[in-house]
């Protein structure tokens, strides 16, 4: 049997000209988290906890698209979603729709372990966090400047947009948003534009 | 969306995966992440957690494909996640990371890109962002 191994991941689809120092930030932050993970392993902590140990620690960093950092909706809101499973039973625990809850991940755990469920959403996994006393945040906690932009940037490309860093730069982008043949499913993206 | 695959020193395998989702998607649109055997997936052979085109993990059940194509097709753990990849995205793009409880780490994608990092108890350890 081989030893302990951790893999983390900050989305997939980057922008090609994502600045060289976004590249930078983007590197220390998933060294930092394996870092995290790795210690916790070596004081053998167990794979669910170290799932959930580092994923809070990506949830709490703006720099990807979760917890604080989150993409926008089509209002300028966040709604985050998150999901845990223990290989060890194949225990699992989801939540969506979340607005308020800060660590979304750490929620799903709950749900995993003091509920008779496996998935909470929106108003019911919200009251579920309130009686479990999760940390709670305004969802203005979650919205950053740049994801602002960015959402300007989706709705003048008449589209949506993935894990995509477009760096703030004028609408140039925007134009690049709005030819590129970017596909769901097969289809045009702007086909789910109305969405 | 950021995610984290751990096998830990007993040969436990687990997953976890959070989102923000898209950007400008519609209020109450829900994603691949929060979906078991989609967006995030572990059992006793494999931890998976998935990102991209949520709307093609979840036809493609991507996650809980590379468990099923290990225990059903005897792939290793990197020709699973290189399998489900290249077969069960159709035309989506996506990509996931993944350990098994033999304590291999692998990650696949077909977009342009992926955030990800690994590293394994004899001390190998890798962050990139391209191919």
């Amino acid at each position: 049997m081989g030893g302990w191994a951790i893999a983390v991941h900050g989305g997939a689809g980057v922008d090609p000209n994502l600045p060289p120092q976004r590249q930078e930030e983007a590197k220390q932050l998933l060294t930092r988290c394996l870092n995290l993970g790795i210690s916790a392993l070596r004081s053998n902590d167990s794979a669910i906890d170290v799932v959930e140990l580092v994923v809070r620690e990506l949830e709490t960093d703006p720099l990807f698209n979760s917890g604080r950092g989150s993409a926008l909706t089509a209002e300028g809101t966040v709604e985050m979603e998150a999901s845990i499973m223990d290989g060890n039973g194949r225990r699992c625990g989801a939540v969506s729709g979340l607005t308020t809850v800060k660590n979304p991940v750490s929620l799903a755990r709950l749900v995993m372990e003091k509920s008779p469920h496996s998935y909470l959403a929106f108003s019911g996994a919200e009251d579920f966090a309130r009686k479990q006393g999760v940390e709670l945040v305004d969802n203005e906690y979650f919205i950053t400047e740049e994801n602002v932009g960015m959402l300007k940037l989706a709705k003048e490309a008449n589209t949506i947009v993935f894990d995509y860093r477009i760096p703030t730069v004028g609408s140039e982008s925007c134009s690049a948003v709005a030819e590129s043949p970017i596909q769901m499913n097969g289809l045009p993206i702007s086909v789910y534009a109305p969405e | 969306t950021v995610g984290c695959v751990v096998v830990d020193s007993k040969g436990r395998c687990a997953a976890a995966t959070s989102t923000g989702g898209l950007m400008n998607k519609m209020n109450g649109r829900i994603g691949d992440s929060p979906l078991i055997g989609a967006g995030t997936y572990a059992c006793n052979v494999c931890g998976v957690s998935c990102t991209g085109e949520g709307e093609a993990i979840i036809r493609g059940t991507l996650a809980r494909e590379v468990a099923a194509v290990m225990e059903y097709k005897g792939l290793s753990l990197q020709e699973a996640v290189d399998f489900v990849i290249k077969e069960r995205l159709d035309e989506g793009q996506a990509g996931l990371i993944a350990v098994s409880n033999k304590g291999d780490v692998a990650c696949g994608f077909n977009t342009t890109g992926m955030f990800r990092g690994c590293a394994t108890e004899d001390g190998f350890m890798e962050v990139g962002i391209w191919e």
